[in-house]
């Protein structure tokens, strides 16, 4: 992992009176990989990678005695603040508060929105979840069994186009005096202009209080762009990173916080429904870093 | 005209990162930077692409078994394109006049046989099923019995999502993969690993343990209809000499393509 790479490099390190550019360099070059083989995109890698230069130089690391722990430290510092930054709990003051949930296709949004709903219902809140997936084979079954399996009521949107289903699932909840609507949207491609154009129209017909990203961990430089454009259609206010269980190092993170500054909130740790989160920016700095 | 074609430095370190970009992985897109590099008697792009194409394993066209049933079973992470892509593949041979079975073995997940049946539907392929929570390896072992004694040309086994991190899913997967074959002596003929086109260097490490435990013997790389470029294949193909089969462009029956190497190069090239 990359504290045993930069050991041996911070031990040369050590050898010399005082360290120079190039010996940082060198450490700099082995940080650049590691994030690279974490799957962090390429632009974030070059962002990071000048922070920790400026600040190892500005710290003048030579004056340690393990200077390339130092610098490991200091990139483990600036991955943790981007990954950290701005954290406050979900909005949810309004009544009743939409959460919407969108992203690419199989990254876990309609499982994720079980484990939301769950999290809220324990948490005390009148919680209903509703799909507006009309296009992927027994989508809305499948939502309605994770409901049904954590007693909590399904919202029916009516007819077969999103936007639709999306106003009237929410004068559902209108009536029904539920305090959280979950809607669950199917998964698009950000390169789908209709589809794009139609997340953005189903997000204006909901005007939701958060609009969570939902991402599998795994992914690798794209995330960067999905995120992106997203995030330029609708204004995303926070971000799931799902499938966290496997053995990813979850670098994908980092382009979330990067372009979108905005807050990593929970995290799926599996299939169950309970397998979820808050997200913890130390720890997960510490995995990237492998 | 070849030294007009050479490149300089700086060009070479913009291939190596547009490679980066599209998820070859740091150590691949150095190898193929430097590999092209030696070849002087090829200017860069060609040079490159014939890098690329040496590091994607070469594949016998015909993977169907003298008799009948050829059995598949399709193994991946979850959400990866598994059950939609076993839809694809039945369409496919129901389009060239194969009779097509079926097997529900996710037996976990929330609507997943639902979900499948409406992709078995679709396909005019037949579904065998047993109830939610019943043992993967008996929806298998039924499934191969269904589709030796109906006369059926392909079995096609779906299986659940798992990561392969849990070391119970991956028990089993191999527990099924043995059943299978208990039913069937030379089944399962290809065992391919479904991969999200869109995963990053994880992918190296879903296909090594997979393989492990299932004995993947191809794969499917889906959602190249979106910005990822998949450049993880390289890999997955060079390291593990496992072809790649068929690729994922988009979520209907159609969006199914013969993987084409050479085509596939291309999409990568800078
Ligand atoms: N191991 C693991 N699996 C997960 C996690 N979250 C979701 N999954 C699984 O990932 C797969 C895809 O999840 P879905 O909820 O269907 O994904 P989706 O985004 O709704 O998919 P589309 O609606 O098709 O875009 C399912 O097998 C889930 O059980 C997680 O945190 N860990
Ligand atoms: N754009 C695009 N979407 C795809 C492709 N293949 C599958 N999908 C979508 O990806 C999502 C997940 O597909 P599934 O077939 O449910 O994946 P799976 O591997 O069976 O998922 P689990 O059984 O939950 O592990 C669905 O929304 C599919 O429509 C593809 O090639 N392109
Ligand atoms: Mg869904
Ligand atoms: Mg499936």
């Amino acid at each position: 992992n990359l504290t045993d790479k930069l050991g041996d490099i911070a031990h040369r390190l050590q050898g010399n009176a005082r360290v120079g550019e190039s010996e940082l360099d060198a450490t700099l070059r082995e940080m650049r990989l590691a994030l690279l083989e974490a799957d962090v995109a390429l632009p974030v890698v070059r962002h990071l990678i000048s922070e920790v230069r400026e600040q190892a130089l500005g710290a003048d690391v030579a004056k340690s005695l393990q200077p390339g722990q130092v610098v490991v430290k200091i990139l483990h510092d600036n991955l943790t603040d981007l990954l950290g930054g701005s954290r406050r709990p979900l909005k949810l003051d309004k009544i009743p508060s939409v959460i919407l949930l969108c992203g690419l296709q199989g990254a876990g949004k309609t499982t994720t929105a079980g484990k939301l709903a769950r999290m809220l219902a324990t948490d005390g809140k009148k919680v209903a979840l509703t799909s507006v997936d009309a296009t992927r084979p027994a989508a809305r079954e499948q939502l309605q069994v994770l409901a049904q399996q954590i007693d909590v009521p399904y919202l029916a949107g009516d007819g077969s186009d999103p936007v639709a289903m999306a106003d009237s699932a929410l004068d559902k909840a209108r009536v029904s005096g539920c305090h959280v609507l979950i809607v669950d949207t199917a998964g698009r491609q950000v390169i789908d202009a209709e589809l794009m154009d139609e997340i953005a129209a189903v997000d204006a017909a909901v005007a939701p209080q958060e609009r969570l990203l939902v991402l599998d961990s795994m992914t690798g430089q794209t995330a960067l762009t999905v995120t992106e454009q997203f995030h330029q259609r609708v204004p995303m206010s926070g971000c799931i990173l799902t499938k966290t269980d496997a053995d990813v190092r979850g670098g994908a993170a980092l382009s979330v916080a990067h372009i979108t500054g905005v807050p990593i909130r929970f995290v799926g740790t599996g299939e169950k429904i309970d397998a979820f989160e808050a997200f913890d920016a130390r720890r997960f700095a510490g995995r990237i870093l492998g | 005209a070849a030294a007009a074609e050479a490149w300089s430095e700086a060009q070479w370190e913009e291939a190596e990162e547009a490679f980066i970009m599209a998820d070859c992985g740091t150590e691949t897109a150095l190898r193929l930077v430097s590999e092209a590099k030696k070849r002087r008697h090829q200017p860069p792009l060609p040079a490159l692409k014939s890098v690329m194409l040496e590091m994607l394993a070469r594949k016998e066209a015909d993977y169907f078994p003298p008799d009948k049933p050829f059995v598949l079973l399709m193994i991946g992470v979850n959400g990866t394109g598994k059950t939609t892509t076993i839809g694809k593949l039945a369409s496919m041979w129901r389009g060239e006049g194969k009779r097509v079975v079926i097997g529900a073995a996710d037996t976990f997940r929330a609507a997943a046989i639902e979900q499948l049946s409406v992709w078995v539907e679709r396909s005019g392929a037949e579904l065998v099923r047993q109830g939610h929570g019943a043992d993967p390896a008996a929806v298998a072992f039924d499934t191969i019995g269904r589709g030796v004694a109906g006369g059926f040309d392909v079995v096609m086994i779906d299986t659940a999502g798992r990561v392969q991190t849990d070391k119970g899913l991956m028990e089993e997967l191999a527990k099924v993969r043995r059943v299978i074959n208990k039913a069937l002596p030379g089944a399962p003929h290809e065992v391919w690993q479904v991969v999200d086109g869109g995963t990053g260097q994880n992918a190296v490490a879903q296909v090594e343990k997979f393989r492990a435990v299932a004995g993947t013997t191809g794969l499917v790389v889906t959602k190249l209809d979106g910005t990822a470029k998949g450049g993880v294949v390289l890999q997955l193909s060079d390291r593990f000499r496992l072809p790649v089969r068929y690729i994922g462009v988009g979520e209907t029956l159609e969006d199914l393509m013969p993987f084409d190497g050479a085509a596939f190069a291309d999409t990568l090239l800078p």
